[in-house]
Protein backbone atom coordinates (compact mmCIF):
# COMPACT_ATOMS: atom_id res chain seq x y z
CA UNK A 1 0.00 0.00 0.00
CA UNK A 2 2.87 2.55 0.64
CA UNK A 3 4.73 1.81 -2.41
CA UNK A 4 5.06 5.01 -4.70
CA UNK A 5 3.99 2.96 -8.22
CA UNK A 6 1.31 0.95 -9.11
CA UNK A 7 0.97 -2.20 -10.86
CA UNK A 8 0.73 -0.78 -13.90
CA UNK A 9 3.87 1.60 -13.27
CA UNK A 10 1.59 4.80 -12.47
CA UNK A 11 2.73 7.20 -9.57
CA UNK A 12 -0.04 6.79 -6.65
CA UNK A 13 -1.96 10.06 -6.66
CA UNK A 14 -4.60 9.71 -4.26
CA UNK A 15 -4.29 8.03 -0.54
CA UNK A 16 -7.18 5.89 0.28
CA UNK A 17 -9.14 5.54 3.72
CA UNK A 18 -11.96 4.56 2.62
CA UNK A 19 -12.92 1.48 5.50
CA UNK A 20 -14.46 -0.66 2.96
CA UNK A 21 -11.09 -1.05 0.31
CA UNK A 22 -8.77 -1.14 4.03
CA UNK A 23 -11.27 -3.98 4.75
CA UNK A 24 -11.07 -5.70 1.79
CA UNK A 25 -6.99 -5.31 1.73
CA UNK A 26 -6.73 -6.71 5.08
CA UNK A 27 -9.22 -9.56 3.94
CA UNK A 28 -6.70 -10.38 0.88
CA UNK A 29 -3.51 -10.53 3.48
CA UNK A 30 -5.45 -12.69 5.85
CA UNK A 31 -6.05 -15.60 3.69
CA UNK A 32 -2.89 -15.20 2.15
CA UNK A 33 -0.25 -18.12 1.94
CA UNK A 34 3.22 -17.20 2.45
CA UNK A 35 4.59 -20.33 1.56
CA UNK A 36 2.80 -19.99 -1.89
CA UNK A 37 4.09 -16.71 -1.74
CA UNK A 38 7.56 -17.49 -1.62
CA UNK A 39 7.21 -20.47 -4.18
CA UNK A 40 5.90 -17.45 -6.63
CA UNK A 41 8.24 -15.13 -5.76
CA UNK A 42 11.47 -17.40 -6.73
CA UNK A 43 10.17 -19.83 -9.39
CA UNK A 44 11.89 -20.19 -12.51
CA UNK A 45 9.09 -20.65 -15.39
CA UNK A 46 9.28 -23.82 -17.22
CA UNK A 47 6.75 -23.28 -20.60
CA UNK A 48 2.92 -22.83 -21.17
CA UNK A 49 0.87 -25.69 -21.64
CA UNK A 50 -1.62 -23.89 -22.78
CA UNK A 51 -2.98 -20.49 -22.19
CA UNK A 52 -4.74 -21.91 -19.45
CA UNK A 53 -1.84 -23.68 -17.62
CA UNK A 54 1.70 -23.34 -17.56
CA UNK A 55 4.71 -25.31 -15.24
CA UNK A 56 7.06 -23.77 -12.71
CA UNK A 57 9.66 -25.04 -11.02
CA UNK A 58 10.57 -23.76 -7.51
CA UNK A 59 13.72 -25.70 -5.56
CA UNK A 60 13.58 -29.16 -6.55
CA UNK A 61 9.86 -29.40 -7.25
CA UNK A 62 7.82 -29.17 -10.61
CA UNK A 63 4.42 -27.49 -11.06
CA UNK A 64 1.66 -26.89 -12.80
CA UNK A 65 -0.35 -23.67 -12.24
CA UNK A 66 -3.79 -22.53 -13.55
CA UNK A 67 -2.60 -19.46 -15.16
CA UNK A 68 -6.66 -17.79 -15.85
CA UNK A 69 -7.13 -18.38 -12.08
CA UNK A 70 -3.98 -17.27 -10.58
CA UNK A 71 -4.34 -13.96 -13.18
CA UNK A 72 -7.69 -13.52 -11.86
CA UNK A 73 -6.78 -13.47 -8.23
CA UNK A 74 -3.67 -10.97 -9.05
CA UNK A 75 -6.05 -8.39 -10.97
CA UNK A 76 -8.39 -8.72 -7.89
CA UNK A 77 -5.86 -7.75 -5.33
CA UNK A 78 -4.21 -4.89 -7.74
CA UNK A 79 -7.93 -3.96 -7.95
CA UNK A 80 -8.22 -3.48 -4.52
CA UNK A 81 -4.57 -2.74 -3.50
CA UNK A 82 -4.30 0.33 -6.59
CA UNK A 83 -7.91 1.18 -5.70
CA UNK A 84 -8.61 5.09 -7.02
CA UNK A 85 -5.38 4.96 -8.53
CA UNK A 86 -5.40 3.57 -12.06
CA UNK A 87 -4.31 4.41 -15.46
CA UNK A 88 -6.69 4.22 -18.78
CA UNK A 89 -6.79 2.49 -21.27
CA UNK A 90 -8.94 4.75 -24.32
CA UNK A 91 -10.39 2.68 -26.84
CA UNK A 92 -9.70 3.74 -30.07
CA UNK A 93 -13.86 3.59 -30.98
CA UNK A 94 -16.29 4.04 -28.42
CA UNK A 95 -17.78 0.85 -27.78
CA UNK A 96 -21.87 1.46 -27.33
CA UNK A 97 -23.17 -0.33 -24.08
CA UNK A 98 -26.13 -1.37 -25.95
CA UNK A 99 -24.54 -3.38 -28.66
CA UNK A 100 -21.97 -5.14 -26.29
CA UNK A 101 -25.09 -5.91 -23.49
CA UNK A 102 -26.94 -7.25 -27.06
CA UNK A 103 -24.09 -9.52 -27.88
CA UNK A 104 -23.68 -10.34 -24.49
CA UNK A 105 -27.46 -11.56 -24.12
CA UNK A 106 -27.03 -13.47 -27.07
CA UNK A 107 -24.92 -15.69 -25.54
CA UNK A 108 -25.80 -18.96 -24.06
CA UNK A 109 -23.64 -17.97 -20.64
CA UNK A 110 -26.16 -15.16 -20.17
CA UNK A 111 -28.91 -17.30 -19.33
CA UNK A 112 -31.33 -15.55 -21.08
CA UNK A 113 -34.94 -16.70 -21.55
CA UNK A 114 -37.86 -15.58 -23.20
CA UNK A 115 -39.32 -14.75 -19.60
CA UNK A 116 -36.90 -12.58 -18.97
CA UNK A 117 -38.50 -10.16 -21.76
CA UNK A 118 -37.19 -8.94 -25.30
CA UNK A 119 -33.50 -8.40 -25.05
CA UNK A 120 -33.71 -4.98 -26.24
CA UNK A 121 -35.74 -3.59 -23.54
CA UNK A 122 -32.83 -5.21 -20.99
CA UNK A 123 -30.04 -3.93 -23.20
CA UNK A 124 -31.64 -0.48 -22.71
CA UNK A 125 -31.66 -0.93 -19.31
CA UNK A 126 -28.57 -2.05 -19.03
CA UNK A 127 -27.32 1.29 -20.48
CA UNK A 128 -29.12 3.95 -18.33
CA UNK A 129 -28.27 1.85 -14.95
CA UNK A 130 -24.81 1.59 -16.30
CA UNK A 131 -24.80 5.64 -17.56
CA UNK A 132 -25.80 6.32 -13.81
CA UNK A 133 -23.13 4.69 -12.36
CA UNK A 134 -20.44 6.31 -14.21
CA UNK A 135 -19.07 8.77 -12.27
CA UNK A 136 -18.08 6.69 -9.59
CA UNK A 137 -16.69 3.78 -12.34
CA UNK A 138 -14.51 6.57 -13.52
CA UNK A 139 -13.55 8.24 -10.67
CA UNK A 140 -12.90 4.83 -8.64
CA UNK A 141 -11.83 1.83 -11.16
CA UNK A 142 -11.15 4.47 -14.21
CA UNK A 143 -14.03 2.32 -16.43
CA UNK A 144 -15.08 5.17 -18.65
CA UNK A 145 -18.39 5.74 -19.75
CA UNK A 146 -19.74 9.02 -21.93
CA UNK A 147 -23.40 10.45 -22.18
CA UNK A 148 -23.95 9.00 -25.19
CA UNK A 149 -23.54 5.19 -23.34
CA UNK A 150 -20.23 4.39 -24.87
CA UNK A 151 -17.74 2.35 -22.97
CA UNK A 152 -14.16 4.81 -23.45
CA UNK A 153 -11.96 4.03 -21.09
CA UNK A 154 -11.04 0.57 -19.22
CA UNK A 155 -8.29 1.06 -16.10
CA UNK A 156 -4.81 0.15 -16.76
CA UNK A 157 -3.82 -2.74 -14.29
CA UNK A 158 -0.56 -3.53 -15.37
CA UNK A 159 2.05 -2.51 -17.23
CA UNK A 160 2.00 -3.82 -20.59
CA UNK A 161 -0.77 -5.65 -20.28
CA UNK A 162 -4.37 -5.36 -22.61
CA UNK A 163 -7.34 -7.45 -21.68
CA UNK A 164 -9.11 -9.91 -24.18
CA UNK A 165 -11.79 -7.43 -25.46
CA UNK A 166 -13.46 -10.26 -26.68
CA UNK A 167 -14.74 -10.56 -22.99
CA UNK A 168 -16.17 -7.20 -22.79
CA UNK A 169 -19.57 -7.48 -23.60
CA UNK A 170 -20.04 -10.12 -20.34
CA UNK A 171 -18.17 -8.26 -18.70
CA UNK A 172 -21.02 -5.25 -19.30
CA UNK A 173 -24.02 -7.59 -18.73
CA UNK A 174 -22.36 -8.92 -15.27
CA UNK A 175 -21.74 -5.45 -14.31
CA UNK A 176 -25.26 -4.73 -14.14
CA UNK A 177 -26.36 -8.00 -13.10
CA UNK A 178 -23.77 -9.46 -10.82
CA UNK A 179 -22.58 -6.83 -8.86
CA UNK A 180 -24.15 -5.32 -5.44
CA UNK A 181 -24.71 -1.85 -5.95
CA UNK A 182 -26.55 -1.44 -2.98
CA UNK A 183 -23.28 -2.24 0.35
CA UNK A 184 -20.18 -0.27 0.03
CA UNK A 185 -17.52 -2.84 0.44
CA UNK A 186 -19.60 -5.18 -1.28
CA UNK A 187 -20.29 -3.19 -4.51
CA UNK A 188 -16.17 -2.61 -4.44
CA UNK A 189 -15.89 -6.08 -4.20
CA UNK A 190 -18.21 -7.82 -5.99
CA UNK A 191 -17.50 -4.64 -9.31
CA UNK A 192 -13.74 -5.68 -8.32
CA UNK A 193 -14.21 -9.86 -9.22
CA UNK A 194 -16.16 -8.79 -12.12
CA UNK A 195 -13.25 -6.61 -13.60
CA UNK A 196 -10.78 -9.27 -12.55
CA UNK A 197 -12.73 -12.42 -14.16
CA UNK A 198 -12.81 -9.64 -17.66
CA UNK A 199 -8.94 -9.00 -17.58
CA UNK A 200 -7.83 -12.74 -16.37
CA UNK A 201 -6.32 -14.44 -19.27
CA UNK A 202 -9.17 -17.23 -20.93
CA UNK A 203 -8.19 -19.89 -23.27
CA UNK A 204 -11.72 -19.60 -25.37
CA UNK A 205 -10.19 -16.09 -26.34
CA UNK A 206 -6.74 -17.19 -27.88
CA UNK A 207 -7.52 -18.21 -31.43
CA UNK A 208 -6.78 -22.14 -32.01
CA UNK A 209 -4.49 -20.64 -34.99
CA UNK A 210 -2.54 -18.63 -32.27
CA UNK A 211 -2.13 -21.96 -30.53
CA UNK A 212 0.23 -23.46 -33.20
CA UNK A 213 2.12 -20.86 -33.77
CA UNK A 214 5.48 -21.52 -32.84
CA UNK A 215 7.18 -19.01 -34.84
CA UNK A 216 5.56 -16.26 -32.78
CA UNK A 217 6.23 -17.76 -29.43
CA UNK A 218 9.37 -14.82 -29.05
CA UNK A 219 7.08 -11.95 -30.14
CA UNK A 220 6.10 -9.65 -27.16
CA UNK A 221 2.43 -9.81 -29.16
CA UNK A 222 1.93 -13.82 -28.58
CA UNK A 223 -0.13 -14.53 -25.84
CA UNK A 224 2.96 -17.10 -24.77
CA UNK A 225 5.04 -13.67 -24.05
CA UNK A 226 2.16 -12.46 -22.20
CA UNK A 227 2.00 -15.45 -19.79
CA UNK A 228 5.42 -15.47 -19.42
CA UNK A 229 6.87 -11.92 -19.16
CA UNK A 230 3.65 -10.07 -17.96
CA UNK A 231 1.33 -12.41 -15.71
CA UNK A 232 4.22 -14.12 -14.19
CA UNK A 233 6.71 -11.26 -13.59
CA UNK A 234 4.00 -10.04 -11.78
CA UNK A 235 2.98 -13.36 -9.80
CA UNK A 236 6.24 -13.02 -8.37
CA UNK A 237 5.78 -9.32 -7.14
CA UNK A 238 2.31 -8.76 -7.08
CA UNK A 239 0.35 -12.20 -6.13
CA UNK A 240 -0.38 -12.84 -2.54
CA UNK A 241 -2.04 -16.67 -3.44
CA UNK A 242 -4.30 -17.56 -1.07
CA UNK A 243 -4.67 -20.83 0.95
CA UNK A 244 -7.32 -22.41 -1.00
CA UNK A 245 -4.96 -22.49 -4.07
CA UNK A 246 -3.15 -25.54 -2.42
CA UNK A 247 -5.86 -27.62 -2.24
CA UNK A 248 -7.84 -27.09 -5.21
CA UNK A 249 -5.61 -27.70 -7.90
CA UNK A 250 -5.05 -24.49 -9.29
CA UNK A 251 -1.30 -25.03 -8.14
CA UNK A 252 -0.50 -28.54 -7.73
CA UNK A 253 2.87 -30.31 -7.29
CA UNK A 254 3.70 -32.65 -10.32
CA UNK A 255 6.78 -34.01 -9.09
CA UNK A 256 10.02 -33.29 -6.51
CA UNK A 257 13.41 -34.86 -7.36
CA UNK A 258 14.15 -36.50 -4.22
CA UNK A 259 11.01 -39.05 -5.02
CA UNK A 260 12.45 -38.93 -8.99
CA UNK A 261 15.77 -39.99 -7.64
CA UNK A 262 14.59 -43.49 -5.91
CA UNK A 263 12.25 -43.98 -9.68
CA UNK B 1 -5.44 14.39 -12.89
CA UNK B 2 -2.66 15.62 -14.97
CA UNK B 3 -0.62 12.26 -13.45
CA UNK B 4 -2.88 9.99 -14.72
CA UNK B 5 -1.29 7.37 -17.55
CA UNK B 6 -3.27 6.79 -20.63
CA UNK B 7 -2.86 5.00 -23.14
CA UNK B 8 -4.50 4.05 -26.17
CA UNK B 9 -5.45 0.45 -27.51
CA UNK B 10 -7.24 -0.91 -30.65
CA UNK B 11 -10.82 -1.42 -30.86
CA UNK B 12 -13.44 -1.97 -33.32
CA UNK B 13 -16.95 -3.07 -32.41
CA UNK B 14 -17.21 -4.77 -36.21
CA UNK B 15 -14.18 -6.60 -35.36
CA UNK B 16 -15.60 -7.49 -31.77
CA UNK B 17 -18.70 -8.82 -33.59
CA UNK B 18 -16.97 -11.01 -35.61
CA UNK B 19 -14.50 -12.16 -33.09
CA UNK B 20 -17.46 -12.76 -30.50
CA UNK B 21 -19.79 -14.93 -32.83
CA UNK B 22 -16.61 -17.32 -33.76
CA UNK B 23 -16.19 -17.46 -29.87
CA UNK B 24 -19.60 -18.21 -29.18
CA UNK B 25 -19.66 -21.39 -32.30
CA UNK B 26 -16.22 -22.62 -31.30
CA UNK B 27 -18.05 -22.47 -27.17
CA UNK B 28 -21.20 -24.70 -28.47
CA UNK B 29 -18.87 -27.14 -29.94
CA UNK B 30 -16.50 -27.60 -27.70
CA UNK B 31 -19.53 -28.02 -25.04
CA UNK B 32 -20.90 -30.68 -27.27
CA UNK B 33 -17.71 -32.62 -27.61
CA UNK B 34 -17.63 -32.21 -24.00
CA UNK B 35 -21.08 -34.07 -23.53
CA UNK B 36 -19.69 -36.82 -26.79
CA UNK B 37 -17.07 -37.72 -24.12
CA UNK B 38 -19.10 -37.85 -21.19
CA UNK B 39 -21.64 -40.20 -22.98
CA UNK B 40 -18.84 -42.21 -24.03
Amino acid sequence: REDEMTAACCPRRRVVKLTSVLTLQDEISERGHEALREMLRDHSFVGCVSPQWALAQYQTRLYLLNTTCLSEELFYQILICDFANFGILRLSEPAPLYDLAMLALDHPESGWTEEDGPKEGLAEYIVEFLKRKAEMLADYFSLEIDEEGNVTGLPLLLDNYVPQLEGLPMFVLRLATEVNWDEEKECFQSLSKECARFYAIRKQYVAEEDHEKEECESSPVSWKWTVEHILYKAFRSHLFPPTHFSEDGNILQLANLPDLYKV
Amino acid sequence: SQNIKILQIPFSMKTLKLKYRKHMKSDLLYKEELCLIHHL
